[in-house]
């Protein structure tokens, strides 16, 4: 879903 | 990766060596709230427990391994190698009151109910409000030393250059994760207050005095 790729975030 | 988010990155990098060059240098940590410094080395512990399991990019795990040391490291610094030097009369924030708040809402309101989304999302709650003791602590002493307002300042920015960051991935990619933005507009609001006493006064090279 579309939170995963706010995880390359620090 | 984004201008904003590169810059966001680089404010937050500096600001974490400029708290680090004050308390070594001056060998003292005067005014600054050890406790807000306890709050960030949970943050970065609870937030980049994947360090270890998903490998984003080296510029991710360097930056991982430099914010989780350098945070460990400052609350060593304050309370062990300059403690003689620690204003616990003025940090008295109970960060419990942060702490328990931010835990029950990770508990509540997150995108999944697993251990490490649980523990990320507890950690960007508790970010958000992270900084109060030292604001607390700023307040109560009713001035900080200028460098002390640099480190903030730029501690500020950090989060408002990522809400930045959000707006311009939201734009190109309609990528966008709510926790993450609520949270950094709370933790940005959160220095209003002190990002105009530091433009109306740090930079026209007053002191910082809060009105008393």
């Amino acid at each position: 879903d579309v939170d995963l790729d706010s995880k390359d975030e620090l | 990766m984004n201008i904003f988010r590169l810059t966001g990155d680089l404010a937050h990098l500096l600001a974490i060596i400029i708290l680090l060059l004050k308390i070594w240098k001056t060998r003292s940590c005067a005014g600054i709230s050890g406790k807000s410094q306890i709050l960030f080395a949970i943050v970065y512990t609870t937030r980049y427990l994947d360090l270890v399991t998903t490998y984003v990019s080296a510029y991710n795990t360097l930056m991982k391994i430099f914010f989780l040391g350098s945070s460990f490291a400052t609350v060593y610094l304050i309370y062990v190698k300059f403690k003689a030097t620690y204003d616990h009369n003025h940090d008295t924030f109970r960060i419990e009151f942060l702490i328990l708040p931010a835990v029950i809402l990770a508990l509540l309101i997150n995108h999944a109910f697993t251990p490490l989304e649980i523990l990320w999302t507890f950690s960007i709650y508790l970010e958000s409000v992270a900084i109060l003791p030292q604001l607390f602590m700023v307040s109560k002493t009713g001035e900080a030393e200028s460098i002390t307002s640099h480190y903030l300042f730029a501690l500020g920015s950090y989060r408002g250059l990522y809400i930045l960051n959000w707006i311009y991935r939201y734009a190109m990619e309609s990528h966008y994760d709510l926790i993450a933005i609520v949270a950094g507009i709370v933790q940005t609001v959160l220095y209003c207050d002190f990002f105009y006493l530091y433009i109306t006064k740090v930079l026209k090279g007053k002191k910082l005095q809060l009105p008393a």
